[in-house]
Parts: C-alpha cells; structure tokens; sequence
C-alpha cells in the first residue's frame, strides 16, 4: 500500500487544482521558501480527517480555503482527493485503489468522500486506522515539530504505541 | 488490549535500542515504562523525575501495564545520560527520529511524510538518516520536503514546486532518478 | 516614559518596513499599535483579532498608549496579507529577523549571538539575511552558530568546536578572514 | 562597545576552562552536532544573570554544572567570565573593560562578580542595561527560537520596544 497521489483544489496556496502523483521509494520535494511544500503535507493530513485548525496551522478551518492573491479572488471551497494504492489489501475495501476526498465551503460546510460516495468523517478514519494510518501513527511529520515526542510527558507518548498496537 | 501494548511496546523498545546505536555510533538508547504512580511535579508543573531514576520495569511483568508511560533516555557516545533538554538541537532531532523509527519499524504505516527534519543536523548525521531510509524505501513510502543538496540526492523521484506570478503554487517538474542528477546542478534556479 | 516608547515604537516601525522590504522584495510589512480595549479571545484564550482589522494608530495620538500590544502584518510580494500563523517556515524566520533587525536599527546592542536562526531559509533567503549582516557588521558585533557553508564564507573570524574523546568540549581553531577560505575546504572534517 | 572573550569552566560540556576571544565584525562558530556550540550562547545568557533555568535548556539551574562524561567526574563549580570592551564609555564605570563573572556550586550558592568584586545580580543586570544589553533586548536569538517573537500576544512583543527605549 502507498500513498498514489494528491490532489488539491482552493487548498491553501493552490488556488487551481494541482496533482502530485507519487511512486513507492523516495520522493523528495524541493522549492523557495513559501513556494508551497509544507501545504502539500497540510493537504494530506487534512484530508485524512484532521479536524484541528492548528494541526494546519489555521486560526480557524475556513484559513485553509485559498484567500486570494494580488491576481485571483478567494476561493469559495477546498477540496483535497488522496488515492491509496490498495493492492495488497490493507484497507477492508474491496477495491484496488481508495479516493478519500474532503471539502469545505466558506459557510463552514464540510463533505467526506470515499470513492466518490458521500460518507462521514468517522468512515474515513476507521478506513485508514485499518491500513495504519491512525492519528497517532506520526506518519506526517509537519516542519519544525519533529522533536515534538521529546517534548511530550511520558503518559502522552503512550498514545503513540497504542495506536500502532 | 493488555497483551498488544506490552507486546507492541516490547518490539519497539527493542527497535529504538537498534535505532539509536545506528544513529549515535557508540550511544546507547532506551526506552522504559514510568511507575505507577503519577511523577512528582515541581512549582512549575514540571516533572521531576523524567531521567535516570525510574527503575524499568519489564512490560510482561506488572498487570498494571495499561496506565504506564514511556520514558526515553539516551546516552550519546562519550558522554553521560542526561536529560533529554540538555541534549543538542540535531541530537534531540536523531533522538526523535529514532523513536518514530523503532515504532515504524515495529508497525509500518503505508507512507510517511517528512518535513524538513533534518534541518538542524550536520552533514555526517543527515548521511546516517539518509542511509536509513535508503535502507528501508523497500517497505515504506517516504515524501521528504528538504532544502538540503544531500537529500535531494537520495531521490528516486523530485518535485519542484514554485510560486508563481499570480502568487499560487504551481508544481515545476518532476524528474524520475534517471534525469535527477542532472537537474541537480540545476537545483539552484529553483532556490 | 511615554514619550521615550512611542518615539522607540516610531523608528521601530519605519525600520520594519525597511528590512521587510529588503528580505522580501516586493512585499510590505507594518507595525501597529493594537486597539485600546482587552482583545477578544476565542474558548482557547487565543486572541481573535491578530490581523487586518486593527485600525492602525499613530502612536502620538493617544495618551493612553502605554497599554497597546504591537501587532505585525506582512504582506509577501504577489500575495495577500494572511495571518502569520499561514506564513511558510521560511517565511516567519525573516519576518521575525526583520523585527529583530528593526529594533537593532533603532537601538543597537552591543552585540548579537545568533544560533541557526537561518535553519529554515533558502540560499536565495540566507544570502539575503548575510548581505544584510554585512551591511550592519561595522555597528555591532555578530556571532553566529550555523552548519550552513554559505553562512561560513562571510566570517571575519571562524571558530571550530569539537566533542574530545573525553566527552568534554574543544575550541578546535580560530581561523582570521585570510586563511578561512582555504580552511573552508576541510569544514567537512569539522562536521 | 564589544564582547571581546567568553571564559567558561565546569558550565556544560565545558570540563575544563575554554576560552574564545572574539573580534569586532562577523564571528563564525562552526561543528558537529552536540559539540558545544550553543553551550557557547548558553554560557553568555547565564553570565548575563539569567535566572530561569529553561532558558538555558535545564530543569534546574544546577544542570549547567557540568555533570561527567564516561572519562570524567562531575564538577562542583560552573564559572563563566563574559569581558566586555568599554573603551566607548558605554558603561557607567571607568574602566575600559569589564568583565562579568557568575559561579554556581552544586549545593545551589552563587556569586556575581564584577570585575573580580564580588557584588550583587542587580549590579549586574543594572550596569548591562545601561549598555543596551537588558533581558528583552533579544540580542541573545537561541537555538530554535528565531519565531519566539511571532508566537508572543501583541502586549508581549511591547516589551521589546520598552527595553530599548
Ligand atoms: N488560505 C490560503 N490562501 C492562500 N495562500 C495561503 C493560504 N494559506 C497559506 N497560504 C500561503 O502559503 C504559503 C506557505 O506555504 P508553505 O508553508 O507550504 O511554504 P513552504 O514551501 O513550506 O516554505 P518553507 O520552505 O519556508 O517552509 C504562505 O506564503 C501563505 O501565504
Ligand atoms: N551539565 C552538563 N554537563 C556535561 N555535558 C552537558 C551538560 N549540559 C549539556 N551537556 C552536553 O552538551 C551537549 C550539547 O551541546 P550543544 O547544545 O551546545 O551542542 P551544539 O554544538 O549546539 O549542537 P547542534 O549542532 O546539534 O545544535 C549535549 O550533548 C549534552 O550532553
Ligand atoms: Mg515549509
Ligand atoms: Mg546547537
């Protein structure tokens, strides 16, 4: 199982609809100092059901809909699409690839969407907890919070080994 | 529940011991489950007894496993066990690492996505990290946003990302290994 | 006691915009004194009115200016201006240098020690950040902790420390501006 | 007005006395992780008075003194000696230099030392402000603390000003 690839749209600093399709291995992304590199890892850990504004580095969850430029309006909605390969069967699913996708308009709004179908947010969570993809799998990594473990008590850091459990 | 803790915690104890003597040649790390009862705090609040002093306690050995945290204690090459607050910013890095390593390597996660985490290391470190996940890209996928030359190295495939005129973010390329090392003396326009 | 604040505010202020538009060509960044009144605070305690909507006002004009917070806006070039919280990490390293600058512009200190405050900047931001240093290096003294090359190159003086076999701290070598940059070659030892 | 050397000895991994004379100009200090390099910055906020010991990335001030090594016994005493050039006049003293010492024992006494009269911390932090050198001048940026100034409310960041004005 990997993650096949991203897709954003009025997420952040991608007003238009980007796509990053990743291979299995290593994927190193690179660019300028605000280019937009950070957003892609907000994107992911968003769509997979985040539900903090500071987890994303918001005041509040709307900060992730595109808010214009000196050129372009705001946006009126985000929307974020992750595709997991599914091959090996991880997920309980019985399809070979899984879309999660999230929306939310200016109104507050919000949509979860497993293979296009309409679904809740405690669907998708329970999906990727299958595959190992808890909240507490620190699978990502945000800037500047790597040492964030060290700081936790110990009682915290318990969490992060029951989830792998 | 019990059981997959202790066993879960057991594996990666045993991981972070690897993880470490990789990491810091000649260090040594390791992870123990507190004692029972709640630490004792000082005025701030802050926990006095993180460190040396809890005596480990065998996972299988106390039912009482269930509310139990876990401490870390590292000893760098050299040198003394020492509170984690007085250990370097790129050692509190490797530490950190090696923790998300061991239960990585306990219970693999499909993919992980990795934020400049080596920004604070030195070249000598970032080639032991990079070597590690040489090591494991066979079982793991890993995304890795970096500004560092040598890790940009290690890429089986490189995605530019760049601002654009309109001030959104616009994706530049993306090159397979084969064509990577070539844009690697490009890199700097991207830059 | 008054006067003395809104005059350090006033140079503090127009020293900001200048710095900001040197670390970020084409963008803007301001200073303002906050609104009279206690803030709004969201459940958390988080103060809702960080921003845009706080009418700036001159510091002269009110007496009763010795309460004001100061509120920082930038705005990068080609975007709009955001909550500082949304900045990149890049992008909240200089603004917070520029602060730093801005009040060194209009009280100097002494000296400055800076430790890796350039780990998260870009070689088009770090060379930025050291053209700015100097610029400034006759008014005062810098010393800076780095792993950066770039960062190495503008030294007068270059200090190496090394961990000793006994686990203790080494001054390796001081190195005067002369003989640095053949010395730079062998930093890799160093490291 | 300058600091022309840092003398540290039993502070931190600083065994035995280490001295580093530093020029007017730019001051490069460079090595491997975990080599000693912010227990440099570390020394000078300590001479300067710091009275928190988190500021120097300790639980209690004590952990400054250096503790052992596999090789070496712990110390008793931590000392550091900042020298100051005063031969601008900057500080209200006559003296061309002046040279601010502070020890710790482990059993928690502590002196301050003005050049080599032992005086009080007020003196201390007295004869630095009038140089410009006060705690919320921020002339000391530690490790991973460069956006210190963004995370503080605005009413914070007013001290800033207030110490330089
Ligand atoms: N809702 C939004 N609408 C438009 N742009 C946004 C929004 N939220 C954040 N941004 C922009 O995204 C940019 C930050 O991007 P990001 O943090 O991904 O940069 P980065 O490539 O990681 O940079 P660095 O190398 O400095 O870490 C900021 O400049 C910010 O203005
Ligand atoms: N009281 C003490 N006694 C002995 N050693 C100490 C003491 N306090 C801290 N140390 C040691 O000092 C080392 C940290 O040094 P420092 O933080 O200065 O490293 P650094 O050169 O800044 O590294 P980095 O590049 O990773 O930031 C730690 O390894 C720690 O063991
Ligand atoms: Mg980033
Ligand atoms: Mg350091």
């Amino acid at each position: 199982m990997f993650l096949k690839s991203v897709k954003a749209r009025g997420f952040k600093s991608f007003a238009r609809s980007v796509e990053f399709a990743f291979e299995p291995g290593i994927t190193v992304v690179v660019g300028p100092n605000g280019s937009g590199k950070s957003n892609i890892s907000d994107s992911v850990t968003w769509a997979m059901g985040e539900q903090s504004p500071t987890a994303v580095r918001g005041n509040s969850m709307q900060d992730v809909i595109f808010s214009g430029s000196d050129k372009l309006a705001p946006a009126g909605m985000a929307e974020v699409e992750i595709l997991l390969d599914n091959s090996s069967g991880a997920m309980p699913i019985e399809f070979s690839e899984v879309l999660i996708s999230r929306r939310l308009y200016r109104d507050g709004d919000g949509a979860y969407f497993i293979n296009k179908s309409p679904c809740r947010l405690i669907d998708v969570t329970e999906l990727l907890s299958d595959a190992g993809l808890g909240r507490n799998t620190h699978s990502i990594i945000s800037q500047g919070k790597v040492d964030a473990i060290l700081e936790s008590k110990p009682s915290e850091r318990r969490a992060y080994i029951e989830e792998a459990a | 529940i019990e059981n997959s803790f202790a066993a879960t915690f057991a594996a990666v104890r045993d991981h972070f011991a690897d993880v470490i003597a990789t990491l810091f040649p000649g260090g040594e790390g390791r992870l123990t489950l507190t004692r029972e009862e709640p630490p004792e705090v000082d005025e701030d609040g802050e926990i006095l007894d993180e460190g040396e002093d809890s005596e480990p306690v065998a996972a299988a050995e106390s039912p009482r496993v269930e509310r139990r945290g876990i401490e870390i204690s590292v000893k760098p090459p050299r040198k003394a066990v020492r509170s984690l607050s007085l250990l370097s910013g790129g050692e509190r890095s490797l530490v950190a690492i090696a923790f998300l390593f061991a239960i990585f390597l306990a219970r693999p996660a499909p993919f992980y996505i990795l934020d400049e985490v080596e920004a604070a290391l030195d070249d000598v470190n970032i080639d032991r990290l990079l070597a590690m996940l040489k090591r494991y890209q066979t079982r793991t996928q890993f995304i890795i946003i970096t500004h560092q030359k040598r890790t940009m190295e290690v890429a089986d495939t490189l995605y530019g990302v760049t601002m654009g005129p309109d001030g959104t973010s616009k994706v530049l390329s993306r090159k397979m290994k084969k064509d990577a090392q070539q844009e690697m003396a490009d890199e700097d326009d991207l830059e």
